[in-house]
């Protein structure tokens, strides 16, 4: 809703309503219902693509916000080439267990309406905000030539890994003699406070190594008192890319080619 | 990036519990056969083309 680019878009509360305590005694305590959110695309043959975006449990007997994670469908959304479909989430309620003896408990949700009072139509709400990484986002690389100052943006740092200087390597370690590995330094900016609400995925921006490559090495391994080299690769040691992102929330991910 | 991770990660992909001691002599005269530079090449060109995407 606040939005200037996506003003099309109206809001409706999700919550699942206090009135099921009537039914309390259909239900034991720890009745739920799994509620699912997905991303409706329709291909160019007409047929209907479904993604899963986010699901979980909801407790029957409890109302109020529930938080779905959506921002990666929107991410990717957001890459789509124009003209696009508009977004559209499909939100769905299903029993907890399946099975011929699973309750029907699931049909009790209900969806408030934004408004207190107003028995029109109750749907779920989309709440988004964006931030432009240009502003809230990494740098990308650090200046080899200046120090990285106080406070400066998150950016990726140059740092090299001597491995002919590490003793434990002596005769062990054949290929590299040495890698850049990199490292994530620096500060990301904070939205404004208004916008961090207190949702439980909004924590602070943190500067943190979003994708990483591995690295191989050829190594000797002994074996029947003759040395043979043996290549190994070494998962997630050098850092490809540093983002500013919160604790939890995906980094939004660039579409493939 | 510590050396000790370096380390670390090098054992538990070999399935090493200890580094393994060899000596000089072990390895002076040891030649990197052509397959064995090749497969460490090909890795090499893929790690720079390939990103694994953390969280």
């Amino acid at each position: 809703r606040f939005s200037q680019k996506f003003r099309e878009v109206a809001g409706r509360l999700l919550a699942s309503e206090a009135a099921l305590r009537r039914h309390e005694r259909l239900f034991q305590r720890s009745a739920r219902a799994r509620v699912t959110v997905e991303w409706l695309r329709v291909r160019d043959d007409g047929t209907n693509r479904t993604s899963l975006v986010d699901s979980r449990l909801v407790s029957l007997h409890e109302s109020g916000w529930k938080a779905f994670d959506v921002t990666e469908a929107v991410s990717l959304w957001q890459q789509l080439s124009r003209p696009r479909q508009p977004l559209v989430l499909q939100v769905s309620v299903q029993r907890e267990h399946l099975g011929p003896l699973a309750s029907d408990a699931h049909k009790l949700v209900r969806f408030a309406s934004q408004v207190a009072g107003d028995a029109g139509q109750r749907e779920p709400q989309l709440e988004l905000h964006t931030l432009d990484l240009k502003a809230y986002g990494a740098q990308g690389d650090c200046d080899p030539e200046a120090p990285v100052a106080e406070g400066a943006r998150c950016c990726r740092q140059e740092t090299y890994i001597d491995l002919q200087g590490m003793k434990w390597a002596e005769n062990w370690v054949l290929e590299p003699p040495g890698f850049l590995a990199y490292e994530c330094v620096g500060a990301c900016q904070q939205p404004q406070e208004s916008l961090t609400f207190q949702w439980p995925f909004l924590g602070p921006r943190q500067c943190i190594s979003s994708e990483t490559a591995s690295l191989p090495m050829i190594v000797g391994i002994k074996e029947g008192g003759r040395a043979r080299p043996q290549v190994v690769s070494l998962p997630n040691l050098r850092v490809q890319k540093c983002s500013c992102t919160s604790d939890g929330v995906p980094v939004p991910r660039e579409l493939g080619p | 990036l510590t050396e000790e991770q370096v380390r670390a990660s090098l054992l538990q992909q070999l399935h090493l519990s200890q580094v393994p001691v060899l000596d000089k002599a072990d390895v002076e005269d040891l030649v990197i056969p052509a397959h064995v530079r090749a497969q460490y090449v090909a890795l090499l060109h893929r790690s720079h083309g390939v990103l694994s995407r953390g969280k």
